[in-house]
C-alpha cells in the first residue's frame, strides 16, 4: 500500500547539510499496524509529512496504492490526501477561530459531505476520544490533552485507510492513552492501516510491527515485542 | 515561598460554568521539588499559569515571596515574572522569527543584560539541552523535541528561582527524556525550586513530592514514591 524507495530529504542551513532523511526504504502492507521509535530528531516527523504527501522527498520515490505521488499535481494530492489519508500532526494544526466541532468537520467539508451529516460525524468523532462536553470549545478554550484529542477525531472523522499519527499520546494521562489506543486498535482490527511515531515504548508495544530511525536511516525493521 | 489560598478559575461557557480551578489550597516551600499530576483536563495548566503570575484568580489569593500577586500592576507583575520565574509552557510558545539563540535571548534582553553575554548565556544554555549544533535553526527548523528544548532552554537562561514547567518531557525520546531530568535535579540541588506538571510517571517520581489534581482540586498531597 506504501512504499519509500531511497528516500532522501535534505535541508540546506547556511554551509551545512542537513540529511533529515538519509535513505529510506519502507514497505507498508494495507492493515498493518507499525510504529516509527526514533530519538528527537532523527526524521520521524520528516518521514511522516513523506507519507501524508506534505512533503516531497529530495530525492527517492514514494508510491502510494500503485501510484506515484510525486506524478500528481496540487489538486489530485489533495484529494488523495483527503480521501485516504487521516494526519495527527505532533503540534495538532487546529483552526484557532472553529471550536472543536468546527474543526473536526474540516475534512468533511473538502471532501463534500452534507452539513448535516458531517456536524452528525463530527460529534461522533468527539465523543470517541470523550470530548462530548467541549465540543463548543475552540483551542484556546482547551487543555494540551483536549485538543490533541479534537486533533485525532479530526483525523478519524473521514475514516481514512491510513492514519498517520505523529505522536498520537503525547499530551495525555495514562488512562486517555489506554482509551486511545483502545480506538485504534479497533479501528486497525475493522481494516485501518496506522503508522504511528511515538516515543513512548507502552504505545509501540500496542503495535505488530517496528520501525526504528537514527539520523534519518532506518536502523531496524522487525516484530514488536508483543506481536 | 509560593501560597495559594481558596483559588478558584472559573470560565463562563455559554449557560455552563467551567470550574477550572475549584478551591485550589497549596503551600511550596524554597528548593522544593514537586510534581503535580492530573487527568488532561483537570486543571494543572490553569494553576500553572496563575503560579506563573499569567492568570489571575476569579477568587482567593496568590502569594509568591510574601507579596500577594494580585496586588501588583502589570509592570510590578511582569519584572517580578522576569526575575523571579522560568516557565516552559505546554505549547512551548517560541517566537516563529527568532532562531534557536534568539528565542533563549529574549529574557536576558528583557532583564537588562548586556548583548555579549546575552549571547554566551544563551549559547551555554542550549549546550546543556544538547542542542548546539542547532542553534541558527528557527522553530519551523526544528523537530517537535528540538523545539520542546529551546522552551526548556529559554526557561532557564535566567537563572530562576522557580522553574515551572508544564509537560517538560512530553515532546522527548526516553534518553533525552533522562538527560532534561538530570538537569533538572542538579538545578534543584543547586537551590532552584521546581513544579512540573507531568503525566509521566517516571518525571513524577523524580520529585519529592507529588500533588494530584482531579476537577480542579487537589485530592491528595504527599511525598513521591521515590522521596
Ligand atoms: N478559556 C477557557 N474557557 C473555557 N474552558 C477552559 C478554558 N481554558 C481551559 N478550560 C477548561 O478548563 C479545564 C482545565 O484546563 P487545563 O488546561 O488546566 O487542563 P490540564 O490539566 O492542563 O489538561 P492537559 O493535561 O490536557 O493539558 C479543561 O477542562 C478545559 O477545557
Ligand atoms: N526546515 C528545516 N530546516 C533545517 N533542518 C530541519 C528542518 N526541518 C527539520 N530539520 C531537522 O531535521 C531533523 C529531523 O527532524 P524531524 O522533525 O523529522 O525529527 P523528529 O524525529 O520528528 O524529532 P522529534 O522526536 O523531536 O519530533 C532534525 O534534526 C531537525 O533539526
Ligand atoms: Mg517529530
Ligand atoms: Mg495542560
Amino acid at each position: 500500500l506504501v512504499e519509500l524507495v531511497d528516500v532522501q530529504r535534505h535541508y540546506q542551513q547556511g554551509d551545512e547539510l542537513v540529511r533529515a532523511l538519509d535513505g529510506v526504504n519502507l514497505q507498508i502492507e494495507a492493515g498493518e499496524y507499525v510504529a516509527i521509535v526514533g530519538a528527537s530528531g532523527s526524521g520521524t516527523s520528516t518521514m511522516m509529512n513523506v507519507l501524508g504527501a506534505l512533503d516531497r522527498p529530495t530525492s527517492g520515490t514514494y508510491t502510494l496504492d500503485g501510484t506515484e505521488v510525486s506524478q500528481l499535481g496540487d489538486a489530485a494530492l489533495s484529494a488523495v490526501r483527503n480521501r485516504a489519508i487521516g494526519f495527527v500532526f505532533q503540534s495538532f494544526h487546529l483552526l484557532p477561530r472553529l471550536d472543536a466541532v468546527g474543526n473536526v468537520e474540516l475534512p468533511l467539508g473538502y471532501a463534500g459531505v452534507p452539513r448535516a451529516d458531517r456536524r452528525v460525524r463530527a460529534l461522533s468523532a468527539l465523543q470517541r476520544v470523550g470530548l462530548s462536553d467541549r465540543t463548543t470549545h475552540t483551542p484556546s478554550q482547551l487543555s494540551g490533552g483536549q485538543q490533541h484529542r479534537v486533533a485525532i477525531a479530526r483525523a478519524l472523522v473521514t475514516e481514512p485507510r491510513i492514519l498517520l499519527a505523529d505522536e498520537p499520546t503525547g499530551a495525555l494521562d495514562s488512562d486517555t492513552t489506554q482509551q486511545i489506543l483502545g480506538l485504534l486498535a479497533g479501528l486497525n482490527a475493522a481494516g485501518m492501516t496506522l503508522i504511528v511515531v511515538t516515543h513512548d515504548t507502552e504505545v509501540a508495544a500496542r503495535a505488530r510491527r517496528v520501525v526504528r530511525i537514527k539520523d534519518g536511516r532506518i536502523v531496524s525493521d522487525g516484530p514488536s515485542a508483543t506481536a
